[in-house]
Protein backbone atom coordinates (compact mmCIF):
# COMPACT_ATOMS: atom_id res chain seq x y z
CA UNK A 1 0.00 0.00 0.00
CA UNK A 2 1.17 3.30 -0.92
CA UNK A 3 1.23 6.28 1.54
CA UNK A 4 0.25 9.34 -0.15
CA UNK A 5 0.96 12.34 1.98
CA UNK A 6 0.18 16.15 1.28
CA UNK A 7 2.57 18.48 3.82
CA UNK A 8 0.67 21.49 3.78
CA UNK A 9 0.50 25.07 5.34
CA UNK A 10 -0.54 28.35 4.16
CA UNK A 11 1.68 30.04 6.43
CA UNK A 12 4.67 30.73 4.62
CA UNK A 13 8.05 29.86 5.50
CA UNK A 14 7.23 27.05 7.89
CA UNK A 15 9.09 24.49 6.57
CA UNK A 16 7.31 22.18 3.88
CA UNK A 17 9.63 21.93 1.71
CA UNK A 18 12.33 21.27 3.91
CA UNK A 19 10.34 18.73 5.67
CA UNK A 20 9.21 17.48 2.81
CA UNK A 21 12.40 16.85 0.88
CA UNK A 22 14.50 15.51 4.36
CA UNK A 23 11.67 13.19 4.84
CA UNK A 24 11.41 11.80 1.76
CA UNK A 25 15.10 11.16 1.17
CA UNK A 26 15.02 9.78 5.26
CA UNK A 27 12.69 7.34 4.30
CA UNK A 28 14.63 6.22 0.53
CA UNK A 29 17.63 5.96 2.54
CA UNK A 30 16.15 3.45 4.71
CA UNK A 31 14.86 1.45 1.93
CA UNK A 32 11.60 3.06 0.71
CA UNK A 33 10.56 3.89 -2.50
CA UNK A 34 9.62 7.61 -2.32
CA UNK A 35 7.97 10.24 -5.07
CA UNK A 36 7.80 13.87 -4.19
CA UNK A 37 5.56 16.33 -6.07
CA UNK A 38 6.40 19.46 -6.69
CA UNK A 39 3.31 21.52 -6.46
CA UNK A 40 5.18 24.83 -5.42
CA UNK A 41 5.36 26.96 -8.72
CA UNK A 42 8.66 27.76 -6.83
CA UNK A 43 10.27 24.92 -7.42
CA UNK A 44 12.31 24.85 -4.22
CA UNK A 45 11.23 21.34 -3.77
CA UNK A 46 13.18 19.98 -7.07
CA UNK A 47 16.19 22.56 -6.52
CA UNK A 48 16.53 21.32 -3.14
CA UNK A 49 16.71 17.04 -4.74
CA UNK A 50 19.29 18.41 -7.12
CA UNK A 51 16.45 17.79 -10.32
CA UNK A 52 16.17 19.98 -13.45
CA UNK A 53 13.26 22.29 -13.40
CA UNK A 54 14.04 24.61 -16.18
CA UNK A 55 11.06 25.78 -18.44
CA UNK A 56 11.25 23.35 -20.71
CA UNK A 57 11.74 20.41 -18.83
CA UNK A 58 8.77 18.11 -18.51
CA UNK A 59 6.89 19.26 -15.25
CA UNK A 60 3.58 18.67 -13.12
CA UNK A 61 2.33 21.88 -14.90
CA UNK A 62 1.76 19.23 -18.38
CA UNK A 63 0.17 16.73 -15.82
CA UNK A 64 -2.19 18.62 -14.05
CA UNK A 65 -3.45 21.35 -16.85
CA UNK A 66 -2.34 19.54 -19.97
CA UNK A 67 -3.15 16.06 -18.88
CA UNK A 68 0.44 14.36 -19.68
CA UNK A 69 0.87 10.97 -17.82
CA UNK A 70 2.87 11.53 -14.83
CA UNK A 71 5.35 8.18 -15.59
CA UNK A 72 6.59 10.90 -18.42
CA UNK A 73 7.81 13.31 -16.12
CA UNK A 74 8.89 11.65 -12.99
CA UNK A 75 12.22 12.09 -12.06
CA UNK A 76 15.50 9.90 -10.33
CA UNK A 77 16.97 11.97 -7.63
CA UNK A 78 20.67 11.39 -8.63
CA UNK A 79 22.07 11.12 -4.66
CA UNK A 80 20.19 9.05 -3.23
CA UNK A 81 18.22 5.34 -4.74
CA UNK A 82 14.89 5.25 -4.40
CA UNK A 83 13.80 8.69 -4.65
CA UNK A 84 12.19 10.27 -7.57
CA UNK A 85 10.26 13.71 -8.34
CA UNK A 86 7.40 15.11 -10.23
CA UNK A 87 9.27 19.08 -10.84
CA UNK A 88 7.37 22.06 -11.21
CA UNK A 89 8.42 24.74 -13.26
CA UNK A 90 7.65 28.48 -14.25
CA UNK A 91 4.50 27.96 -15.85
CA UNK A 92 2.79 26.21 -12.85
CA UNK A 93 2.72 30.00 -11.56
CA UNK A 94 -0.22 30.20 -14.16
CA UNK A 95 -1.90 26.82 -13.26
CA UNK A 96 -4.44 27.73 -10.41
CA UNK A 97 -5.92 30.40 -12.64
CA UNK A 98 -5.72 28.34 -15.50
CA UNK A 99 -7.66 25.59 -13.38
CA UNK A 100 -10.47 28.02 -11.99
CA UNK A 101 -12.49 26.82 -15.44
CA UNK A 102 -11.50 23.47 -15.90
CA UNK A 103 -13.44 20.08 -15.96
CA UNK A 104 -12.56 18.25 -12.61
CA UNK A 105 -10.32 21.18 -11.74
CA UNK A 106 -9.85 19.73 -7.58
CA UNK A 107 -9.02 16.23 -8.95
CA UNK A 108 -6.66 16.65 -11.80
CA UNK A 109 -3.87 15.25 -9.96
CA UNK A 110 -5.86 12.36 -7.90
CA UNK A 111 -6.46 11.00 -11.25
CA UNK A 112 -3.13 11.68 -12.56
CA UNK A 113 -1.24 10.35 -9.58
CA UNK A 114 -3.94 6.90 -9.44
CA UNK A 115 -3.37 6.19 -12.92
CA UNK A 116 0.45 6.23 -13.04
CA UNK A 117 0.47 4.05 -9.52
CA UNK A 118 -1.62 1.51 -11.26
CA UNK A 119 0.48 1.97 -14.20
CA UNK A 120 3.71 1.05 -12.36
CA UNK A 121 1.38 -2.09 -10.83
CA UNK A 122 0.31 -3.69 -14.50
CA UNK A 123 4.26 -2.71 -15.48
CA UNK A 124 5.09 -5.43 -12.83
CA UNK A 125 7.40 -2.48 -11.03
CA UNK A 126 8.08 -2.52 -7.08
CA UNK A 127 4.91 -0.09 -5.63
CA UNK A 128 6.08 2.97 -4.14
CA UNK A 129 5.88 3.14 -0.24
CA UNK A 130 5.36 6.74 -0.56
CA UNK A 131 3.99 10.11 -2.68
CA UNK A 132 4.80 13.22 -0.19
CA UNK A 133 3.30 16.39 -2.09
CA UNK A 134 5.29 19.92 -1.54
CA UNK A 135 2.15 22.33 -1.16
CA UNK A 136 2.79 26.55 -1.92
CA UNK A 137 1.81 28.64 1.13
CA UNK A 138 -1.65 29.26 -0.01
CA UNK A 139 -5.39 27.25 0.52
CA UNK A 140 -5.91 27.56 -3.36
CA UNK A 141 -6.53 24.74 -6.17
CA UNK A 142 -2.87 23.79 -6.26
CA UNK A 143 -3.30 22.60 -2.73
CA UNK A 144 -6.96 21.44 -2.73
CA UNK A 145 -5.67 19.32 -5.30
CA UNK A 146 -2.99 17.88 -3.38
CA UNK A 147 -5.77 17.23 -0.61
CA UNK A 148 -7.73 15.33 -3.04
CA UNK A 149 -4.95 13.13 -3.89
CA UNK A 150 -3.99 12.27 -0.36
CA UNK A 151 -5.05 10.33 2.33
CA UNK A 152 -3.14 11.63 4.73
CA UNK A 153 -2.19 15.33 5.63
CA UNK A 154 1.37 16.13 7.36
CA UNK A 155 1.48 20.05 8.91
CA UNK A 156 4.97 21.57 9.50
CA UNK A 157 4.69 24.04 12.17
CA UNK A 158 7.44 26.87 12.62
CA UNK A 159 7.79 27.14 16.61
CA UNK A 160 7.09 30.87 16.69
CA UNK A 161 4.29 33.01 17.50
CA UNK A 162 2.24 33.22 14.12
CA UNK A 163 1.96 29.21 13.76
CA UNK A 164 -1.43 28.85 15.39
CA UNK A 165 -3.09 32.19 13.85
CA UNK A 166 -3.79 30.25 10.73
CA UNK A 167 -3.87 26.71 11.70
CA UNK A 168 -7.67 26.50 12.14
CA UNK A 169 -8.49 28.03 8.50
CA UNK A 170 -6.11 24.99 7.59
CA UNK A 171 -8.20 22.64 9.65
CA UNK A 172 -11.23 24.00 8.41
CA UNK A 173 -10.78 23.55 4.68
CA UNK A 174 -9.31 20.04 4.75
CA UNK A 175 -12.74 19.54 6.30
CA UNK A 176 -14.25 20.77 3.60
CA UNK A 177 -12.24 18.76 1.14
CA UNK A 178 -12.79 15.79 3.11
CA UNK A 179 -16.76 16.46 3.56
CA UNK A 180 -17.01 17.20 -0.58
CA UNK A 181 -14.72 15.72 -2.28
CA UNK A 182 -12.24 13.20 -0.61
CA UNK A 183 -13.70 11.17 2.39
CA UNK A 184 -10.51 9.87 2.92
CA UNK A 185 -8.16 12.78 3.92
CA UNK A 186 -6.77 13.75 7.53
CA UNK A 187 -4.45 15.05 9.72
CA UNK A 188 -1.99 12.10 10.44
CA UNK A 189 1.03 14.19 11.46
CA UNK A 190 2.12 17.18 12.47
CA UNK A 191 6.10 18.32 13.22
CA UNK A 192 7.58 21.17 15.38
CA UNK A 193 10.10 22.52 12.95
CA UNK A 194 12.89 24.97 13.51
CA UNK A 195 13.05 24.83 17.11
CA UNK A 196 15.23 26.98 19.10
CA UNK A 197 16.08 25.61 22.96
CA UNK A 198 17.49 28.95 23.25
CA UNK A 199 14.40 31.11 23.27
CA UNK A 200 11.28 30.76 25.67
CA UNK A 201 9.07 31.71 22.53
CA UNK A 202 9.66 28.14 21.04
CA UNK A 203 9.02 26.03 23.94
CA UNK A 204 5.72 28.08 24.35
CA UNK A 205 4.46 27.73 21.02
CA UNK A 206 5.95 23.79 21.46
CA UNK A 207 4.10 23.24 24.71
CA UNK A 208 0.54 24.95 23.16
CA UNK A 209 0.96 22.70 20.14
CA UNK A 210 1.44 19.72 21.77
CA UNK A 211 -1.69 20.60 24.10
CA UNK A 212 -4.08 21.37 21.04
CA UNK A 213 -2.89 18.11 19.73
CA UNK A 214 -1.36 15.61 22.09
CA UNK A 215 -1.95 12.91 19.08
CA UNK A 216 -0.42 14.02 16.01
CA UNK A 217 2.72 15.89 16.86
CA UNK A 218 5.42 13.66 16.03
CA UNK A 219 7.81 13.56 19.69
CA UNK A 220 10.99 14.61 17.10
CA UNK A 221 10.90 18.38 16.93
CA UNK A 222 13.21 19.83 13.66
CA UNK A 223 16.31 22.36 15.31
CA UNK A 224 17.31 25.28 14.40
CA UNK A 225 20.48 24.59 11.96
CA UNK A 226 22.54 26.24 9.78
CA UNK A 227 23.55 22.79 7.52
CA UNK A 228 19.54 22.24 7.08
CA UNK A 229 19.44 25.88 4.84
CA UNK A 230 22.77 25.65 3.59
CA UNK A 231 22.14 22.30 1.83
CA UNK A 232 19.51 23.34 -0.83
CA UNK A 233 22.71 25.28 -2.48
CA UNK A 234 24.06 22.50 -3.40
CA UNK A 235 21.14 20.74 -4.99
CA UNK A 236 21.36 17.97 -1.79
CA UNK A 237 19.19 17.43 0.96
CA UNK A 238 20.83 17.69 4.47
CA UNK A 239 20.59 14.02 4.81
CA UNK A 240 23.19 13.24 2.32
CA UNK A 241 24.86 16.85 2.84
CA UNK A 242 25.86 16.71 6.54
CA UNK A 243 24.44 12.81 7.54
CA UNK A 244 25.71 13.19 11.16
CA UNK A 245 24.27 17.29 11.50
CA UNK A 246 22.01 17.37 14.30
CA UNK A 247 19.45 18.61 11.68
CA UNK A 248 19.65 15.16 9.55
CA UNK A 249 19.75 13.12 12.75
CA UNK A 250 16.30 14.48 13.82
CA UNK A 251 14.64 14.29 10.55
CA UNK A 252 15.92 10.73 10.36
CA UNK A 253 14.35 10.57 13.56
CA UNK A 254 10.55 11.92 12.18
CA UNK A 255 10.75 9.68 9.44
CA UNK A 256 11.01 6.33 11.68
CA UNK A 257 8.25 7.99 13.83
CA UNK A 258 6.38 9.08 10.82
CA UNK A 259 6.69 5.33 8.82
CA UNK A 260 5.88 3.77 12.53
CA UNK A 261 2.49 5.40 12.77
CA UNK A 262 2.00 3.70 9.95
CA UNK A 263 -1.37 4.72 7.94
CA UNK A 264 -3.50 3.54 10.64
CA UNK A 265 -3.84 6.71 12.00
CA UNK B 1 1.48 63.23 -0.97
CA UNK B 2 0.71 59.82 0.20
CA UNK B 3 3.22 57.48 -0.70
CA UNK B 4 1.40 53.79 -1.46
CA UNK B 5 3.86 50.75 -0.92
CA UNK B 6 3.18 47.18 -1.42
CA UNK B 7 4.70 44.74 0.26
CA UNK B 8 5.07 41.88 -1.84
CA UNK B 9 7.10 38.71 -2.03
CA UNK B 10 5.35 34.60 -2.74
CA UNK B 11 8.27 33.09 -0.80
CA UNK B 12 6.91 32.61 2.64
CA UNK B 13 8.37 33.39 5.54
CA UNK B 14 10.70 36.42 4.91
CA UNK B 15 9.34 38.92 6.71
CA UNK B 16 6.74 40.70 5.03
CA UNK B 17 4.54 41.45 7.82
CA UNK B 18 7.31 41.98 9.96
CA UNK B 19 8.64 44.38 7.85
CA UNK B 20 5.08 46.19 7.02
CA UNK B 21 4.15 46.68 10.82
CA UNK B 22 8.00 47.75 12.12
CA UNK B 23 8.74 50.25 9.27
CA UNK B 24 4.71 51.59 9.82
CA UNK B 25 5.40 52.01 13.43
CA UNK B 26 9.31 53.56 12.90
CA UNK B 27 7.77 55.96 10.53
CA UNK B 28 4.90 57.20 12.55
CA UNK B 29 6.92 57.38 15.69
CA UNK B 30 9.41 60.03 13.68
CA UNK B 31 5.85 62.06 12.95
CA UNK B 32 4.30 60.51 9.86
CA UNK B 33 0.89 59.28 9.50
CA UNK B 34 0.88 55.66 8.39
CA UNK B 35 -1.95 53.67 7.49
CA UNK B 36 -1.44 49.74 7.01
CA UNK B 37 -3.71 47.56 5.14
CA UNK B 38 -3.34 44.20 5.62
CA UNK B 39 -4.26 42.07 2.83
CA UNK B 40 -3.46 38.73 4.46
CA UNK B 41 -6.44 36.07 5.19
CA UNK B 42 -3.92 34.98 8.61
CA UNK B 43 -4.22 38.91 9.50
CA UNK B 44 -0.53 38.89 11.11
CA UNK B 45 -0.43 42.59 10.33
CA UNK B 46 -3.70 42.85 12.45
CA UNK B 47 -2.23 39.99 15.37
CA UNK B 48 1.17 41.82 15.45
CA UNK B 49 -0.20 45.86 15.67
CA UNK B 50 -2.81 44.52 18.08
CA UNK B 51 -5.85 45.22 16.09
CA UNK B 52 -9.19 43.14 16.86
CA UNK B 53 -9.27 41.07 14.12
CA UNK B 54 -12.05 38.79 15.12
CA UNK B 55 -14.23 37.58 11.82
CA UNK B 56 -17.47 40.23 13.05
CA UNK B 57 -15.17 43.33 12.60
CA UNK B 58 -15.71 45.63 9.56
CA UNK B 59 -12.82 44.70 7.59
CA UNK B 60 -10.57 44.64 3.67
CA UNK B 61 -13.02 41.96 2.57
CA UNK B 62 -15.94 44.72 3.22
CA UNK B 63 -14.04 46.90 1.01
CA UNK B 64 -12.92 45.00 -1.88
CA UNK B 65 -15.42 42.14 -2.12
CA UNK B 66 -18.73 44.42 -0.41
CA UNK B 67 -17.75 47.86 -1.57
CA UNK B 68 -18.12 49.35 1.87
CA UNK B 69 -16.02 52.50 2.48
CA UNK B 70 -12.39 52.47 3.24
CA UNK B 71 -12.88 54.60 6.46
CA UNK B 72 -15.26 52.82 8.04
CA UNK B 73 -13.09 50.04 8.78
CA UNK B 74 -9.84 51.82 9.54
CA UNK B 75 -9.06 51.48 13.55
CA UNK B 76 -6.13 53.40 15.50
CA UNK B 77 -3.17 51.26 16.55
CA UNK B 78 -3.20 51.87 20.46
CA UNK B 79 0.63 51.65 20.88
CA UNK B 80 1.67 53.93 18.14
CA UNK B 81 0.27 58.00 17.87
CA UNK B 82 0.20 57.91 14.04
CA UNK B 83 -0.07 54.72 12.80
CA UNK B 84 -3.45 53.47 11.67
CA UNK B 85 -4.65 49.75 10.26
CA UNK B 86 -7.82 48.27 7.88
CA UNK B 87 -7.36 44.48 9.63
CA UNK B 88 -8.27 41.61 7.74
CA UNK B 89 -10.59 38.78 9.54
CA UNK B 90 -11.00 35.32 8.21
CA UNK B 91 -13.27 35.64 5.38
CA UNK B 92 -10.64 37.19 3.20
CA UNK B 93 -9.60 33.66 3.04
CA UNK B 94 -12.85 33.75 0.36
CA UNK B 95 -12.15 36.85 -1.51
CA UNK B 96 -9.62 35.35 -4.43
CA UNK B 97 -12.45 32.69 -5.31
CA UNK B 98 -15.04 35.73 -5.58
CA UNK B 99 -13.15 38.08 -6.69
CA UNK B 100 -12.40 35.97 -10.16
CA UNK B 101 -15.60 37.05 -11.09
CA UNK B 102 -16.38 40.48 -10.29
CA UNK B 103 -16.02 43.56 -12.59
CA UNK B 104 -13.26 45.65 -12.35
CA UNK B 105 -11.74 42.52 -10.13
CA UNK B 106 -7.91 43.55 -9.93
CA UNK B 107 -8.62 47.64 -9.30
CA UNK B 108 -11.08 47.31 -6.23
CA UNK B 109 -8.62 48.12 -4.11
CA UNK B 110 -6.87 50.88 -5.65
CA UNK B 111 -10.45 52.56 -6.38
CA UNK B 112 -11.47 52.30 -2.23
CA UNK B 113 -8.14 53.51 -1.28
CA UNK B 114 -7.93 56.70 -3.94
CA UNK B 115 -11.63 57.52 -3.00
CA UNK B 116 -10.28 57.61 0.95
CA UNK B 117 -7.63 59.26 0.71
CA UNK B 118 -9.94 62.07 -1.20
CA UNK B 119 -12.44 61.71 1.32
CA UNK B 120 -10.18 62.62 4.24
CA UNK B 121 -8.49 65.32 1.98
CA UNK B 122 -12.53 66.70 1.38
CA UNK B 123 -12.66 66.68 4.96
CA UNK B 124 -9.80 68.72 5.77
CA UNK B 125 -7.86 65.98 7.30
CA UNK B 126 -4.34 65.88 7.40
CA UNK B 127 -2.88 63.59 4.32
CA UNK B 128 -1.76 60.52 5.12
CA UNK B 129 2.42 60.50 4.49
CA UNK B 130 2.63 56.45 3.57
CA UNK B 131 0.18 53.47 2.84
CA UNK B 132 1.74 49.85 3.41
CA UNK B 133 0.06 46.82 2.04
CA UNK B 134 1.19 43.58 3.22
CA UNK B 135 0.77 40.65 1.28
CA UNK B 136 -0.12 36.88 1.56
CA UNK B 137 2.57 35.13 0.19
CA UNK B 138 1.31 34.19 -3.45
CA UNK B 139 0.42 36.17 -6.58
CA UNK B 140 -2.95 35.73 -6.89
CA UNK B 141 -5.64 38.21 -7.09
CA UNK B 142 -5.26 39.93 -3.71
CA UNK B 143 -1.39 40.70 -4.44
CA UNK B 144 -2.86 41.97 -7.68
CA UNK B 145 -5.04 44.07 -6.16
CA UNK B 146 -1.96 45.46 -3.98
CA UNK B 147 0.06 46.21 -7.27
CA UNK B 148 -2.32 48.00 -8.72
CA UNK B 149 -3.29 50.23 -5.94
CA UNK B 150 0.73 50.69 -5.04
CA UNK B 151 3.25 52.86 -6.99
CA UNK B 152 5.87 51.21 -5.16
CA UNK B 153 6.86 47.82 -4.45
CA UNK B 154 8.84 46.98 -1.17
CA UNK B 155 10.54 43.54 -1.40
CA UNK B 156 11.58 41.97 1.69
CA UNK B 157 14.23 38.81 0.56
CA UNK B 158 15.58 36.96 3.65
CA UNK B 159 18.65 35.94 3.50
CA UNK B 160 19.03 32.22 2.52
CA UNK B 161 18.98 30.21 -0.74
CA UNK B 162 15.76 30.44 -1.72
CA UNK B 163 15.57 33.92 -1.69
CA UNK B 164 16.60 34.34 -5.52
CA UNK B 165 14.21 31.71 -6.85
CA UNK B 166 11.13 33.24 -6.71
CA UNK B 167 12.32 36.66 -7.57
CA UNK B 168 11.58 36.99 -11.31
CA UNK B 169 8.63 35.94 -11.33
CA UNK B 170 7.72 38.56 -8.54
CA UNK B 171 9.29 40.89 -11.17
CA UNK B 172 7.70 39.38 -14.19
CA UNK B 173 3.58 39.49 -12.51
CA UNK B 174 5.06 43.37 -11.51
CA UNK B 175 6.11 43.74 -15.16
CA UNK B 176 2.75 42.55 -16.22
CA UNK B 177 0.83 44.72 -13.87
CA UNK B 178 2.54 47.75 -15.11
CA UNK B 179 1.90 46.58 -18.98
CA UNK B 180 -1.79 46.39 -18.24
CA UNK B 181 -3.12 47.42 -14.93
CA UNK B 182 -0.82 50.22 -13.41
CA UNK B 183 1.64 52.46 -15.25
CA UNK B 184 3.41 54.14 -12.11
CA UNK B 185 3.88 50.61 -9.98
CA UNK B 186 7.68 49.71 -9.46
CA UNK B 187 10.27 48.36 -7.23
CA UNK B 188 11.56 50.40 -5.15
CA UNK B 189 13.16 48.99 -2.50
CA UNK B 190 14.61 45.95 -1.52
CA UNK B 191 15.10 44.88 2.42
CA UNK B 192 17.46 41.93 3.42
CA UNK B 193 16.08 40.73 6.40
CA UNK B 194 16.80 37.84 8.66
CA UNK B 195 20.78 38.60 8.29
CA UNK B 196 22.62 35.42 10.66
CA UNK B 197 26.04 37.20 10.85
CA UNK B 198 27.66 33.64 11.57
CA UNK B 199 26.79 32.28 8.48
CA UNK B 200 28.51 31.98 5.19
CA UNK B 201 25.04 31.58 3.31
CA UNK B 202 23.45 34.83 4.92
CA UNK B 203 26.86 37.12 3.51
CA UNK B 204 26.94 35.09 -0.14
CA UNK B 205 22.68 35.82 -0.41
CA UNK B 206 23.00 39.34 0.72
CA UNK B 207 26.02 39.45 -1.82
CA UNK B 208 24.41 38.00 -4.57
CA UNK B 209 21.37 40.53 -4.24
CA UNK B 210 22.91 43.33 -4.25
CA UNK B 211 24.90 42.83 -7.04
CA UNK B 212 21.92 42.23 -9.18
CA UNK B 213 20.23 45.01 -7.77
CA UNK B 214 22.84 48.04 -6.68
CA UNK B 215 20.58 50.54 -6.22
CA UNK B 216 17.37 49.22 -4.84
CA UNK B 217 19.17 47.33 -1.68
CA UNK B 218 19.24 49.59 1.40
CA UNK B 219 22.38 49.36 3.20
CA UNK B 220 20.49 48.31 6.47
CA UNK B 221 20.16 44.42 6.67
CA UNK B 222 17.67 43.37 9.78
CA UNK B 223 19.62 40.69 11.84
CA UNK B 224 17.79 37.62 12.93
CA UNK B 225 16.90 38.63 16.35
CA UNK B 226 14.30 36.82 18.55
CA UNK B 227 13.16 40.15 20.26
CA UNK B 228 11.52 40.81 16.41
CA UNK B 229 9.68 37.29 16.56
CA UNK B 230 8.61 38.05 20.22
CA UNK B 231 6.82 41.18 19.78
CA UNK B 232 3.85 39.88 17.84
CA UNK B 233 2.81 37.55 20.78
CA UNK B 234 2.16 41.08 23.35
CA UNK B 235 0.54 42.59 20.06
CA UNK B 236 3.11 45.27 19.75
CA UNK B 237 5.78 45.80 16.99
CA UNK B 238 9.46 45.33 18.38
CA UNK B 239 9.63 49.19 17.87
CA UNK B 240 7.72 49.88 21.16
CA UNK B 241 8.49 46.11 22.61
CA UNK B 242 11.89 46.71 23.31
CA UNK B 243 13.22 49.69 20.96
CA UNK B 244 16.70 49.70 22.27
CA UNK B 245 16.80 45.95 20.73
CA UNK B 246 19.09 45.91 17.56
CA UNK B 247 16.35 44.52 15.93
CA UNK B 248 14.06 48.17 16.47
CA UNK B 249 17.16 50.06 15.68
CA UNK B 250 17.42 48.50 12.39
CA UNK B 251 14.50 48.84 11.54
CA UNK B 252 14.66 52.67 12.63
CA UNK B 253 17.29 52.92 10.11
CA UNK B 254 15.91 51.02 7.54
CA UNK B 255 12.85 53.48 7.99
CA UNK B 256 14.34 56.55 7.74
CA UNK B 257 16.40 54.84 4.74
CA UNK B 258 13.05 54.56 3.09
CA UNK B 259 11.76 58.15 3.58
CA UNK B 260 15.35 59.85 2.34
CA UNK B 261 14.61 57.81 -0.68
CA UNK B 262 11.49 59.55 -1.41
CA UNK B 263 8.98 58.39 -4.23
CA UNK B 264 11.56 59.66 -6.58
CA UNK B 265 12.60 56.32 -7.73
N1 LIG C 1 15.28 23.49 10.80
C1 LIG C 1 15.72 24.51 10.07
N2 LIG C 1 16.79 25.19 10.48
C2 LIG C 1 17.24 26.26 9.77
N3 LIG C 1 16.66 26.71 8.64
C3 LIG C 1 15.59 26.07 8.19
C4 LIG C 1 15.05 24.94 8.86
N4 LIG C 1 13.98 24.49 8.15
C5 LIG C 1 13.86 25.31 7.09
N5 LIG C 1 14.84 26.25 7.10
C6 LIG C 1 15.03 27.36 6.16
O1 LIG C 1 13.94 28.25 6.35
C7 LIG C 1 13.44 28.71 5.10
C8 LIG C 1 11.99 28.31 4.99
O2 LIG C 1 11.86 26.91 4.88
P1 LIG C 1 11.04 26.25 3.66
O3 LIG C 1 11.35 26.96 2.41
O4 LIG C 1 11.25 24.80 3.71
O5 LIG C 1 9.56 26.60 4.14
P2 LIG C 1 8.24 26.46 3.27
O6 LIG C 1 7.13 26.32 4.24
O7 LIG C 1 8.41 25.43 2.26
O8 LIG C 1 8.18 27.92 2.56
P3 LIG C 1 7.07 28.37 1.47
O9 LIG C 1 5.90 28.77 2.32
O10 LIG C 1 7.70 29.53 0.75
O11 LIG C 1 6.82 27.20 0.60
C9 LIG C 1 14.33 28.10 4.04
O12 LIG C 1 15.30 29.05 3.68
C10 LIG C 1 14.97 26.90 4.72
O13 LIG C 1 16.23 26.61 4.24
N1 LIG D 1 14.63 39.65 11.73
C1 LIG D 1 13.97 38.63 12.28
N2 LIG D 1 14.53 37.92 13.27
C2 LIG D 1 13.89 36.86 13.81
N3 LIG D 1 12.69 36.43 13.43
C3 LIG D 1 12.07 37.08 12.45
C4 LIG D 1 12.65 38.22 11.82
N4 LIG D 1 11.79 38.68 10.88
C5 LIG D 1 10.72 37.86 10.92
N5 LIG D 1 10.88 36.91 11.88
C6 LIG D 1 9.97 35.82 12.22
O1 LIG D 1 9.98 34.93 11.10
C7 LIG D 1 8.65 34.49 10.81
C8 LIG D 1 8.29 34.91 9.40
O2 LIG D 1 8.18 36.31 9.31
P1 LIG D 1 6.85 36.98 8.70
O3 LIG D 1 5.66 36.28 9.21
O4 LIG D 1 6.95 38.44 8.90
O5 LIG D 1 7.09 36.65 7.16
P2 LIG D 1 6.02 36.79 5.99
O6 LIG D 1 6.79 36.95 4.75
O7 LIG D 1 5.05 37.85 6.33
O8 LIG D 1 5.30 35.36 6.03
P3 LIG D 1 4.03 34.92 5.11
O9 LIG D 1 4.68 34.52 3.82
O10 LIG D 1 3.41 33.77 5.84
O11 LIG D 1 3.14 36.11 5.02
C9 LIG D 1 7.75 35.09 11.86
O12 LIG D 1 7.54 34.14 12.87
C10 LIG D 1 8.54 36.29 12.38
O13 LIG D 1 8.28 36.58 13.72
MG1 LIG E 1 8.08 25.57 0.16
MG1 LIG F 1 2.93 37.75 6.33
Amino acid sequence: RTRVITVANQKGGVGKTTSTVNMAAALALHGAAVLVVDLDPQGNASTALGVDHRAEVPSVYDVIVEGRAMGEVVQPVKEVDGLFCVPATIDLAGAEIELVSMVARESRLAKALSTYLRARQEAGEAPLDYVLIDCPPSLGLLTVNALVAAEEVFIPIQCEYYALEGLSQLLKNIDLVRAHLNADVHVSTILLTMYDARTRLAAQVAEEVRQHFPDLVLPTMIPRSVRISEAPSYGQTVMTYDPGSTGALSYLEAARELSLRGAAT
